[in-house]
């Protein structure tokens, strides 16, 4: 389980907190809105109170050891930038949202480890979306369901995917091959294709199933 | 082709205009202030002043005919529920943002057809991103490819999946069967499994090559 700090509770931030917690992390929520933390109290680890521009207030939060700290503070820029500065300086992974494409530069020359544009992916799936209309959104087989990459097992290596049989055995499904060396990726593999060491394979089974095949030596 | 009106430019609607014009769809593009819309002037069939809260400059847009009317217009109650219940009164098939869950459930009771969350659904997908650090980004496999849904052809009903070699001879792969009676599903199904004329077949591949199977009889 890891440790996630979450900045700005608006509708995103504070979705992410409880999916976060819900799934069995430390989740820290942070706001400069009372209300807003107090909502959250018994959905996360730790509700704080802060103002993210501040940088004894942040420092104070004990924010070194999350895995990754996910600012999204709304349209105004000062909030953001200042906080993931600090955050860059406490050498914690950042993630941030932006408002803008500018706004997204800036924060990748401050060395936000990766920037998001919720509102743009959106679209860009609704878009997809609405252009085929019997395309499915992109995940159609329900939350239990994942695609996960996987390196090759050494017993797999020099063989073909007809006579390992892996469906049958493992309940997963080798949707495609990515060969490491060349990031080229073979979708819809053909029974024949022999696997290499520098293999990876995009697998799609249960979480359940997925994990058991990741133990697979 | 489809016909689309997106009614307010913000980042969500001004990427949602452009990639549905970029596919190649006849996009509407309204917005009440007057820059958004000139900056959208070369990326839609057409840009449009408007109050969407007007009942008659939003009837004098011609949107009768247009296969979806997205509504996004932003944190004012107001104008997203006037437009969307003068455009449901047209007649006009509506996909709206809500900005809670209280504002999602009145659209709904004005009977627009879809509501969408944004915010939350990117913080829900982030969240299982986050809790799977090798776990892809739900498209791992790049834009061309897609998993969709086909009828199962006449041809494939009382045979089972290994003696259709689907994989070998439409280079698409079977990812999941849905019943359509039962609505169950069945994830990564085994070569044995008979298909039946209730199914639906949950298919991954290139966007032609998907194309290509749908047209077997
Ligand atoms: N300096 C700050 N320190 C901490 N939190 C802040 C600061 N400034 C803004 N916030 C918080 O960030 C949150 C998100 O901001 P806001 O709701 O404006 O925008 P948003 O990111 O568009 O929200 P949503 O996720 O709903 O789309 C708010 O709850 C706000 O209180
Ligand atoms: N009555 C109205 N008629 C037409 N357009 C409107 C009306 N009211 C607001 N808009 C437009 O809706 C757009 C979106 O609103 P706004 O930017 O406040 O919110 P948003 O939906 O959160 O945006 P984003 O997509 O950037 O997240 C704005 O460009 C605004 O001008």
């Amino acid at each position: 389980m890891a440790r996630f700090a979450v900045i700005g509770l608006g509708r995103f931030g504070s979705t992410l907190v409880r999916s976060l917690y819900q799934a069995g992390h430390e989740v820290i929520a942070i706001d400069i809105e009372a209300d807003l933390v107090q909502a959250l109290r018994d959905e996360c680890t730790q509700a704080v109170i802060a103002d993210a521009r501040d940088k004894t207030q942040l420092r104070g939060l004990g924010l070194k050891d999350v895995d990754w700290a996910v600012v999204s503070v709304g349209e105004h820029l000062e909030a953001s930038t200042l906080a993931c500065f600090y955050l860059k300086e406490m050498g914690v992974k950042v993630m941030a949202r932006a408002v803008s494409g500018d706004h997204g530069k800036i924060l990748e020359v401050l060395g936000v480890d990766e920037v998001i544009y919720p509102e743009r992916d959106m679209a860009l799936r609704l878009a997809d979306r609405l252009s085929h209309p019997n395309l499915l959104d992109y995940v159609p087989l329900g939350p239990e369901y994942s695609i996960m990459e996987v390196a090759v097992p050494d017993s797999f290596i020099g063989k073909s995917l007809q006579e390992l049989k892996i469906r049958n055995r493992y309940r997963i499904q080798i949707v495609a091959i990515r060969d490491a060396l060349t990031d080229t990726l073979n979708v819809v593999p053909q029974g024949e294709d022999v696997l290499k060491d520098s293999d990876v394979l995009v697998v799609l089974g249960t979480r359940d199933d997925l994990d058991r095949f990741r133990e697979v030596r």
